[in-house]
């Protein structure tokens, strides 16, 4: 956060911008349910924050080294749940737990989280040198709530989130007033049929939508391949993941004098000329090595003793690089470059050891340097912070893809934020704290960057519905950086990124301030979608708490009214509609201009929207027909009303199924 | 069969205001499933009574397939959970 809002065009020096022109979201108050908050962190200083929103029911709990006295006029509250996880682990000792039984945060994955949307100035923040700038939120005089719903379990050597804890949670959130809910938590894919509407969790947060909450959810980490996207209910805002424009370069200089830029967040001493070596078998003898970074431990201790080793992986977590890391050390040896495909996800070696990862391309250059010489040599140094071009921006490799498996009519993801890298607070317990604060990765760290965002919008826009503002930040994303480049997606192989990876694209903050049309939801739409999804009339009859019956045939996805249109069976032609309401001069003339996707015929009537004072809302037909003679792919394209001033841009994928329900392997 | 695991009992929307009205109504529920009001309280782990109507409560595989067939039941599904993203 110490570079992430300059680069999406927040920069608290501007004096007229969405985060001054809102006062920084206060009065708006952000919901996190995640594993607690460490409130004495400096990121939730209350410092020029003014009173409580009358509004405010909620409360701070006390529990374990947790008094109520702990909030203050930022954290405004503070609760936790534990009763599921407790019933669902009868073993679990809470006196013996390290966790703390209380909304006090173990882990630090909801400090982080809270830090990122709502966190106060903290000036002259770094990790170790890296990264260093004022730290914030992205409303940084919005209120926090922490609703700790997730707990740290010794057996389980991680953190696991009980539904019935995380329903209780959504339910005191409503009660209490939150106007935004962050959830940076995802379920298991792959989704099945239990997961959407009766997905407690979709169908708590469809209640929380329903009063007005707009909830945004972390799309999940299992990409780069297709249809992994989760959190999916289309009255939910699910987030996708790029990188910033900021890299940590790590000079690697060979002995042939040629300089090779890694990737590192080391902070240690310059490792000098060093002997550097990759394992292989060069003298033919009965003795093992091996290169591969997951088996450096079957060379010979004295193959990497006093030496950096060179090591490569096909693997694309970090446990390959710890691992190589502690073979090295463990054979004595001084240093680690990991050549391997780009992850982003590259936490520092422990004890600060020197490892550097590169990519295969630079992995083969430094060996082609160590097999042309007797006596290969390497300096390593320092990484440094490199912010802004040429530094590009990408969907990182771990976010979720869309399709939405569920139902791949509605677009998920719907937006990116930046989640890799993000420095921002953390409990002193986290293993990668440092001074209070650690850089992590995830669509849990793009999720409250949307969320901050959602906050001054609100601020902005009180009355507008939840819908409104998913369409406001949909119709306005980049599609390039902010600086026009084009966005790649990081998949097997780098490729240009479509709607799939990004939904609108990334969130542009002051566009989206005044997106001057809306694509809007309301009850009505979404009873349209459950209706179009085949759940019976009781069942919607008790989620709306209205009588409800489905039209006979039942309604098309196709014309739930979404800031994306996503067709993904196309046989020969189909029309569907949407509305657009103005938000913008009340006098107003759009006219719609097309990019259609490839080998596809998009009309649209009228061609031309008149607002007036009378005519708020306006609705048009889109027909959409094939050309291809095959079952394709997705092809994209885009569909943009503007009246030169405002481009309100919603994304058209369209697959064409010449075969409907057919796969094949060709 | 016997062993009692969490679910999750969905009603949908509120039919009541009053949070305490909702809560005693589920317990009322659960209680007439269960026997006693002393077994629902022991089984009772959430009332959701603000946003929504709905408990979560330990019960065995067939108690949950029995409550899940009365009308005001939206369905009824095991718990489960979620990860950090």
């Amino acid at each position: 956060t110490t570079r992430t809002w300059e680069y999406l065009g927040l920069s608290s020096a501007n004096p007229k911008n969405l985060l001054n022109d809102t006062n920084m979201g206060d009065q708006v108050i952000i919901g996190v349910i995640d594993t607690g908050v460490w409130p004495e962190s400096e990121s939730f200083n209350d410092n020029g924050v003014g009173p409580i929103p009358r509004k405010w029911k909620g409360g701070c709990e006390s529990g374990e080294n947790f008094r109520s006295t702990d909030c203050n006029r930022k954290l405004i509250g503070a609760k936790y749940f534990i009763n599921g996880f407790l019933a669902e682990n009868k073993g679990f000792n809470t006196t013996e737990s390290r966790d703390y039984i209380s909304a006090r945060d173990f882990d630090g994955h909801g400090t982080h989280v809270a830090s990122i949307a709502g966190g106060s100035f903290v000036p002259n923040v770094s990790y170790k040198g890296l990264a260093g700038g004022t730290l914030r939120g992205g409303a940084p005089r919005a209120r926090i709530a922490m609703y700790k719903a997730c707990w740290f379990h010794e057996e389980l050597k991680g953190v696991t989130c009980s539904d019935s804890d995380i329903m209780k949670a959504i339910d005191e959130a409503i009660h209490d007033g939150v106007d935004v809910l962050s959830i940076s938590l995802v379920g298991q894919i792959p989704l099945n049929s239990e997961t959407d509407i009766r997905d407690e969790f979709a169908t708590g947060l469809f209640h929380a939508v329903a009063k007005g909450i707009v909830v945004v959810c972390a799309g999940g980490n299992d990409g780069p391949a297709a249809q992994t996207v989760v959190n999916i209910a289309p009255w939910i805002l699910t987030v996708a993941a790029t990188t910033l424009d900021r890299s940590f370069p790590t000079p690697i200089t060979l002995g042939n004098n040629k300089v090779i830029l890694g990737q590192a967040t080391y902070t240690g001493p310059e490792l000098g000329l060093t002997s550097l070596v990759y394992p292989e078998n060069a003298r033919n003898n009965n003795e093992t090595f091996s290169g591969v970074c997951e088996s450096l431990n079957l060379n010979p201790n004295y193959t990497m003793a006093m030496k950096v080793v060179l090591c490569f992986t096909a693997s694309r977590t970090n446990a390959a690089i710890s691992r190589a890391a502690s073979f090295v050390k463990a054979a004595g040896g001084l240093g680690l470059i990991i050549s391997r495909n780009p992850v982003y996800t590259l936490s520092p070696c422990n004890d600060d050891f020197p490892c550097v990862a590169v990519d295969y391309e630079l992995g083969t250059d430094i060996l082609s340097y160590i097999r042309s010489t007797r006596s290969p040599v390497v300096k390593i140094q320092r990484s440094r912070t490199l912010s802004g071009q040429p530094v590009g921006t990408k969907v990182v490799n771990f976010s979720s893809r869309g399709p939405n498996s569920m139902s791949p009519a509605i677009l998920k993801p719907d937006i990116a934020a930046p989640g890799v890298r993000i420095l921002a607070a953390t409990s002193p317990n986290d293993t990668l704290n440092v001074g209070g604060f650690a850089m992590l990765s995830g669509t849990s760290m793009a999720t409250p960057v949307i969320s901050g965002v959602i906050a001054l919008l609100k601020a902005l826009h009180p009355e507008w519905s939840p819908a409104a503002f998913r369409s406001a930040i949909v119709t306005t994303a980049w599609r390039t950086d902010p600086f026009g480049e084009q966005i790649f997606a990081e998949g097997s192989s780098r490729k240009v990124s479509d709607p799939f990876d990004y939904g609108g694209g990334i969130v542009n903050p002051e566009k989206a301030a005044e997106p001057g049309l809306i694509y809007d939801m309301g009850p009505q739409d979404y009873i349209l979608y459950l209706c179009s999804a085949g759940y019976n009339d009781s069942s919607i009859s008790q989620l709306v708490g209205q009588i409800t019956v489905c039209s006979n045939p039942k309604p098309s996805v196709l014309d739930v009214n979404l800031p994306s249109i996503t067709i993904p069976n196309l046989k020969d032609e189909v029309t569907l509609t949407r509305t657009v309401t103005n938000v913008g001069l009340v006098d107003s003339v759009y006219k719609v201009s097309v990019e259609p996707p490839l080998g596809v015929r998009v009309v649209v009537t009228p061609e031309t929207l008149v607002f007036n004072s009378k005519t708020i809302s306006v609705s048009f037909t889109v027909r959409v027909s094939t050309t291809h003679k095959i079952n394709t792919g997705y092809y994209f394209g885009s569909l943009t009303w503007t009246d030169s001033v405002h481009n309100v841009v919603i994304p058209l994928s369209v697959r064409t199924q010449i075969l409907q329900n057919y796969y094949d392997e060709n | 069969e016997t062993e009692s695991k969490v679910h999750i009992v969905y009603l949908g929307e509120k039919k009541h205001h009053d949070p305490e009205f909702v809560t005693e109504s589920h317990h009322q529920m659960l209680a007439s499933l269960l026997g006693s009001k002393k077994d629902a309280d022991d089984s009772m782990v959430y009332s959701y009574r603000h946003g929504f109507s709905g408990f979560a409560a330990k019960l065995t595989k067939s108690q949950a397939k029995k409550i899940a067939d009365l009308p005001e039941v939206v369905h009824v599904i095991p718990d489960g959970f979620h990860e950090l993203a």
